[in-house]
């Protein structure tokens, strides 16, 4: 089973 | 004093058109090098990153960096009030402005309104500049057909990169499928599909948001994919001159 990734999980907090 | 004009205000109502139902309050950053947005939608699956460059306008000035919060869906109630050939001006009076003032300019009328601005408490992200495994530019109309496509059949769409061309697929329920785009390089470059894989990618995504990034497909008639494996998609549209709309997706990975 895939799980939806989320955006922050790739780019971080500036 | 911030002032951007656009000559052709039919593309920033593209724009707004393109991003409205991916975000809904957004930051619109103000530099003396142009205009910038950055947004991710309310589940944080997709970000949206806008940059229009000071030379693709008419007219552009910008003393000071600013920051301008404003409601999009009250921003397209704004913009409906102009023509799709109207010259749009953008403009504010003081450093930290309450409000966006619009121009809208036409052969026979002149139209003035004011948006009042928000104050948005708004994560941003650092998108790093890598490269990316594969990078496939073909036309968006295409791409937007597949999608609705393939959308029909499962939630999730498959996209797998090779160096003979580019492969949507997938699988529900009802059974599977998939279509293949071959590369060509035709004298149309609007109709050209070019990949360069490095290394190949098989990914997976939710194919409701290519339909709603596809409404992007007005500004450019290519699009450009760029992927590397387990890691956000980007789709490009390219706006001529000015600058470049770029869609992120995050991916369905493997637990």
């Amino acid at each position: 089973l895939k799980t939806q990734q989320s955006i922050p999980n790739f780019f971080t907090d500036m | 004093m911030f002032e951007a004009k656009f000559e052709d205000g039919g593309l920033f109502k593209k724009i707004v058109e393109a991003i409205k139902e991916l975000v809904k309050n957004v930051n619109l950053e103000a530099n003396g090098t142009g205009i910038s947005l950055q947004a991710m939608d309310t589940s944080h699956v997709a970000l949206v990153a806008l940059q229009l460059n000071e030379k693709g306008f008419k007219k552009y000035r910008c003393e000071k960096s600013l920051t301008m919060g404003l409601s999009i869906e009250n921003l397209q109630k704004i913009l409906k009030c102009s023509g799709n050939d109207d010259q749009i001006t953008l403009r504010t009076q003081d450093e930290e402005p309450t409000t966006l003032s619009f121009t809208f300019e036409s052969k026979n009328r002149i139209s003035e309104f004011q948006l009042n601005l928000m104050s948005l408490d708004q994560e941003q992200l650092g998108v790093p500049d890598t490269e990316y495994s594969s990078v496939v530019r073909m036309p968006s109309n295409e791409f937007t057909k597949i999608c609705r496509e393939l959308g029909n059949i499962n939630e999730a769409i498959g996209i797998e990169t090779s160096k003979e061309g580019i492969k949507f697929y997938v699988k529900g329920d009802i059974g599977e499928g998939q279509v293949s785009v071959k590369i060509n390089d035709t004298e149309k470059p609007e109709e050209r599909v070019e990949c360069e894989v490095d290394e190949p990618v098989n990914l997976s995504f939710a194919v409701r948001y290519f339909n709603l990034f596809n409404k992007a497909s007005a500004l450019s008639s290519q699009v450009i994919l760029s992927m590397s494996q387990d890691q956000p998609l980007v789709i490009e549209y390219i706006i001529e001159e000015m600058g470049s709309l770029k869609l992120y997706l995050a991916p369905k990975i493997n637990d």
